[in-house]
């Protein structure tokens, strides 16, 4: 990993008395390979680097005995810092019900994750309603409503005839008549530069005013997760991310990458294609799994 | 880079940007550039433009040993469509039912995926669309199962190609990879030779992790080429510089959107053009 990678580099630099600025260089461009190899956007590896060089060059390594265990120290540090604490919940509405919307690419892992999260909620006591948002995708809807079945929560839908506005506001009135404290929507996938389906979301989030809109991302993205998370963002915003499929053997640097470009938690990771295979964001982890 | 007048460091910065911005990864752009490096030097090179002409050319040399087209030249043609989750397997599966019942061809369909909620409506709905016929059991069925009647019911039918839909699976799953062996190994039972391609799908927004795909769905099911899917976003999906120069497997088509007619045959020289666009 980066700590062997470090300590040879190190090596080849014994000998000469005290490192100096040129030897953490040596080091931070190892720091820089190693989480490009792991995905994290190259914009963000640029900006990553030069905060760890304002604390690389003073004397706490350039004066180590282990300086390869003391940048590998700070980059494990500065990484936790920046994905953020712990904050694995859903922010439930003084007025109930709270309205969840989950949002982001094709095949991200939306309609699953709607599902896990609704087993997640009624286990923690909740009432919830998942809702039909995809109008598009073939068999989109009977696929939400297996899942309902198989955890026995119900499934709103109109149809692939309605808009998604129509249905969310549907979803609504029925969420207060069978007394269900939360609504979470499924939406279609699509593209963040799809001018037509973005305003299609905004105009869901102008009906029914979600609180909270979590963008569903799979963890093996690459280069492209800080377009995605940023175009989200600045058009709809995001309160939230679920990094999906990372019980896979991917770095996970894209979950690096939307952290950095909306400053969201990420508040669930997807760990299998069970209903189960939900679990709460640990920032260490993925920071270590990060530098490989 | 197109308003440079000199070849500098800089711009084999800038080069190095466009190349890791577009997924080609680490080990393969710095393995590219040098190779540009010494052309440079060899060929005396001073006009930045022919510096990113000579760059462009190298990829679609690698892209271009390996990219090859599907052709039904068998009684039928068997194609299996495995990859990692949400890819684009069965969609992809419906384009193509799509182009070959266009070219006038018989298709059948096999459902496949046996596992996820709702995939083999998923793929009836695909049927339906392209005027089709398809396999099915219920789900939870034996997938190998399927994918054995299907052939056996296209030999029967007189079907040009079958396509097979597999369920979703990570690489890493080493019982679901052990289950797609099966499964092929079944198909060969129903016709020698069969799957006569084994089509791999995968992401263009997908970084590093498409290596390791590519290479344990080699390893597990011997992969004759690979679809590159969602073109149409912003991602480049460079990593395929890395797989037709690292593994030898040949890129055959493209997905461009989630529309029937949304499939290309790979172009190299368009895939390049788009990369430093
Ligand atoms: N291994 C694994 N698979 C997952 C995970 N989450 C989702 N999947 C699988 O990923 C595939 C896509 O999931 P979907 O829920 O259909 O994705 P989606 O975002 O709703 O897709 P669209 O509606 O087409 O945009 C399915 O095969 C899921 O079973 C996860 O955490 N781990
Ligand atoms: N924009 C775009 N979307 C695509 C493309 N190919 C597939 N999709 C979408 O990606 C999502 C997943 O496609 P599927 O065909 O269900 O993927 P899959 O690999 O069969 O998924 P699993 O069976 O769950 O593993 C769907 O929303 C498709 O419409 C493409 O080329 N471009
Ligand atoms: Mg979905
Ligand atoms: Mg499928």
């Amino acid at each position: 990993g980066l700590t062997e990678k470090l300590q040879s580099t190190f090596k080849r630099l014994r000998g000469k008395g005290k490192l100096s600025e040129k030897d953490v260089n040596a080091a931070l461009r190892e720091v820089k390979m190693a989480l490009l190899e792991a995905d994290v956007n190259f914009k963000v590896v640029k900006d990553f680097i030069s905060i760890l060089k304002e604390r690389a060059i003073g004397a706490e390594v350039l004066e180590s005995l282990t300086p390869a265990q003391h940048v590998v120290k700070i980059v494990n540090e500065e990484l936790t810092r920046l994905m953020g604490g712990e904050q694995s919940k859903i922010n439930i509405a003084s007025k109930p019900p709270t309205i969840v919307m989950l949002v982001g690419l094709q095949g991200a892992g939306k309609t699953t994750s709607a599902g896990k999260l609704a087993k997640l909620m009624h286990k923690q006591g909740r009432r919830p309603l998942l809702v039909a948002g995809d109008i598009y995708r073939p068999a989109a809807i009977k696929q939400l409503q297996v899942l309902g079945e198989q955890l026995d929560i119900p499934v709103f839908t109109m149809g692939d005839k309605h808009s998604p506005v129509d249905i969310a506001k549907g979803a609504l009135q029925q969420a207060k008549s069978i007394n269900c404290d939360m609504l979470i929507i499924d939406t279609a996938g699509r593209l963040h530069i799809d001018e037509v389906l973005m305003e299609e979301l905004k105009a869901v989030k102008d009906h029914i005013h979600p609180h909270e809109i979590l963008l569903v991302v799979d963890a093996m993205t690459g280069q492209d997760a800080v377009n995605v998370a940023e175009t989200f963002n600045e058009q709809l915003g995001i309160d939230g991310v679920i990094l999906t499929k990372l019980d896979g053997d991917t770095r996970g640097g894209a979950a690096l990458s939307v952290r950095a470009v909306t400053n969201r938690p990420i508040k669930f990771v997807g760990m299998g294609e069970k209903l189960d295979a939900l679990e709460p964001f640990h920032p260490e982890r993925l920071s270590s799994r990060i530098l490989g | 880079v197109n308003f440079r007048t000199q070849i500098d460091e800089e711009l084999y910065e800038e080069l190095e940007e466009i190349l890791i911005g577009a997924d080609v990864g680490v080990t393969t752009t710095m393995n590219l550039l040098e190779r540009i490096r010494k052309l440079v030097r060899e060929r005396k090179i001073k006009d930045p433009k022919e510096l990113t002409e000579l760059l462009k050319e190298e990829i679609a040399a690698i892209l271009k040993d390996e990219s090859d087209d599907i052709v039904l030249n068998q009684e039928p043609k068997v194609i299996m469509v495995v990859g990692v989750n949400g890819v684009g397997k069965t969609t992809t599966i419906g384009k193509l039912a799509h182009r070959f019942q266009e070219e006038g061809k018989k298709v059948l369909l096999a459902a496949g995926d046996t596992f996820r909620a709702a995939a083999i409506d998923q793929l009836e709905v695909w049927a339906g669309r392209a005027n089709v016929e398809i396999i099915k059991h219920s789900a939870g069925a034996d997938a190998a199962a399927v994918a054995y009647d299907a052939i056996v019911a296209a030999k029967s039918r007189g079907a040009d190609v079958v396509l097979v839909d597999t369920a979703g699976r990570l690489h890493t799953k080493t019982n679901l990879m052990t289950e797609l062996s099966k499964v092929k190994r079944v198909m060969g039972k129903a016709m020698e030779d069969a799957p006569h391609e084994v089509l791999l799908v995968l992401d263009a927004t997908t970084g590093q992790n498409a290596l390791s795909q590519t290479k344990i769905f080699t390893e597990a099911v011997d992969i004759t080429g690979v679809v590159l899917t969602k073109l149409d976003g912003t991602a480049k999906g460079g990593i395929v510089i890395a797989i037709a120069s690292e593994m030898g497997v040949p890129i055959k088509l493209i997905g461009v959107g989630e529309k029937a007619e949304d499939l290309r045959d790979f172009d190299p020289e368009e895939f390049v053009e788009a990369l430093f666009s």
